[in-house]
């Protein structure tokens, strides 16, 4: 059981400090792990830490709304480089971030899924983040009616010339 | 592998037989509020083994297209997830729900499994998710609507859990 | 305190069914508040109840979060129109609302603001909800430095051809 | 009436002394993240006699600029809010966070309250707010970051709770 733990925690640890300074795009930016308990981590609590770039040491709850988001996004995919699921599905997760956060996020995801590691599906309602994507499902509703009743439509961006990345706001 | 697929029957606001996708390698669902886009990760998390109560509902019976508002279309839903693996081999994870009597009046809801068509009890078929390195109950792959931020702040004995699952 | 509660509360349920219209911009979207217990209401709950444009009763948890978001705003601008405040802070509301409620909202707060029922103050990322401001406050932090230092800048909308209607975007 | 401008001093991130304003009748506070939006929206509900609970803090002192991280630039912090009436009559309500030395090691950290920079106790300040409409326990017209859909999905009793205040 100790083992099995620290392997993961191991892992984890040395992998977010860089999929942070990624997602920040800076390496100022630091993220770390702490197991409060040695000899028995798995007992006691694990402790996470991020410093936003070129900011000093502050505890956690100290993060604006924005970048608890990238400090999430960070312990998830690092998370998923030690047991990695074949495929994410993030609903509206970049509803805390600014534009430029948000391009950060896809160039992560876009490079992740293109190297394959994973696939992605993402729900969302900014162009900024849905325009680095392949392929778009449309969904909508049928008018009327006494309940809700939704329809897809799929569209492979790759098809047009500048296929998807970031462009596709005149085919929507 | 990658997930190709869905095909929904009278999955919560998808009604009648309706088969989404393909999924490609980065694929984003977009529309209006109250679309629907909420229902289609319900989906995916359903098939996967999750539980009724991060799907949003009460019990399995209000998954049914209709039920919310007393009016269910049928008495069954279903949800299939067609995995492509890394050969370009299909394999086809589905779960129904089904009403069952318990006579009288009372009816009780449960869950068929299957792979590829072939029953399977709900263990043999969350091992076979485990194989393809889906843990639903890491849950270290699927993020809710309003949940992001709450990963970054859970409490360290919380995150020993989640360590422990992946582990 | 009878009195004093049933007037609040007739008021508020007389007024949040227009307004949830009006956020909707449909007038088959209805919304309703209804005392559990009609002789001492003080001592039970309240229920609220929104139904969507052209859709049938259901539970508020059914609601999806762009829906939650309308409802909520119905609600906070009925109680307000009982007991004004001079003026409303909104921090990220436009968060879970697609572009098309986001103009809706934005149609209502300014038709609210130019009648002078109150101020609006809003803390917004996206461009849609912004854009029909009549001044902005854009805030930037000084690079490096051991902590966040914040600065403002103002800028007057009104001064442009096109006054802050959403068309702000080229001078941001 | 309305909020004309703010004067902060080493309030959060906002060091030493800045006007922000003038306010109109409808503004947007935009920004990055982690820039000191939300700090903005904590120095106007600070003034109007909001608890450090809902400030985002353990405790006053951790108000004054430089506090998280150990290095507060001063010992004190204040937020002044400008209102102008109706017949454009300008009043300054402000809240300052002093040390109140108990002897020994411990310090404790109260607020000043000034209306037109006469003190007020703090019930004299609430009741000189109430008068222009503002209660701030009702909050029925600030909402913080991420609360929104909450106020959709009170529950009966907190719903009563909250007519009784603004009754
Ligand atoms: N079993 C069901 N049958 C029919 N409609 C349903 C059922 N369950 C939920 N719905 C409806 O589906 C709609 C919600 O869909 P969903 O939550 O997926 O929206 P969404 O596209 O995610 O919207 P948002 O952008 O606001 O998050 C609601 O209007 C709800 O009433
Ligand atoms: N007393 C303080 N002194 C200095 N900096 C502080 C103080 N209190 C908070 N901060 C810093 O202010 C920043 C947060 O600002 P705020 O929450 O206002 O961001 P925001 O603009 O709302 O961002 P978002 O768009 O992500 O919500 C944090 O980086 C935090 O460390
Ligand atoms: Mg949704
Ligand atoms: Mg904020």
């Amino acid at each position: 059981r100790y083992d099995e733990f620290t392997r993961a925690f191991d892992h984890v640890s040395s992998v977010i400090d860089n999929v942070y300074k990624k997602l920040c795009n800076n390496t100022s930016a630091q993220a770390f792990l702490g197991v409060d308990n040695s000899e028995e981590p798995y007992l006691d609590g694990i402790s996470y830490n991020c410093i936003a770039p070129s900011k000093r040491y502050r505890p956690m709850d100290n993060l604006s709304g924005g970048e608890k988001t990238l400090a999430a996004l960070a312990l998830l995919f690092s998370i998923h480089s030690f047991q990695p699921a074949p495929f994410f599905v993030l609903d509206e997760i970049d509803a805390a971030l600014d534009n430029t956060n948000i391009g950060r996020v896809a160039n992560h995801i876009t490079e992740e899924t293109n190297s394959n590691r994973f696939q992605c599906i993402v729900i969302s309602l900014k162009e900024e983040l849905y325009g680095h994507c392949e392929s778009v499902i449309g969904i909508y509703s049928e008018p009327g009616g006494e309940c809700t009743i939704s329809h897809t439509v799929t569209l492979d961006l790759t098809q047009f010339p500048t296929g998807g990345r970031g462009q596709s706001s005149s085919f929507i | 592998g990658r997930l190709e697929r869905l095909e929904l029957d009278n999955f919560k606001s998808y009604k009648g037989h309706q088969i989404i996708g393909p999924f490609m390698k980065f694929t984003a669902i977009i529309g209006p509020n109250g679309a629907g886009k909420s229902n289609l990760m319900d989906a995916i998390s359903f098939v996967l083994g999750e539980q009724t109560r991060n799907l949003r509902v009460r019990s399995l019976k209000e998954l049914i297209h209709g039920a919310p508002i007393g009016k269910p279309v049928s008495s069954t839903a279903r949800v299939v997830a067609v995995y492509v693996d890394s050969n370009g081999e299909e394999t086809s994870y589905s779960r129904t729900i089904v009403e069952h009597k318990t006579g009288g009046e009372k009816s009780d809801w449960k869950s068929v499994y299957r792979i590829n068509d072939k029953t399977k009890s709900a263990s043999e078929y969350m091992n076979a998710l485990e194989e393809i390195g889906i843990y639903i109950k890491a849950r270290n792959f699927l993020v809710f609507q309003g949940a992001v931020e709450s990963i970054a702040m859970k409490t360290p004995k919380e995150r020993t859990q989640l360590f422990e699952e992946i582990s």
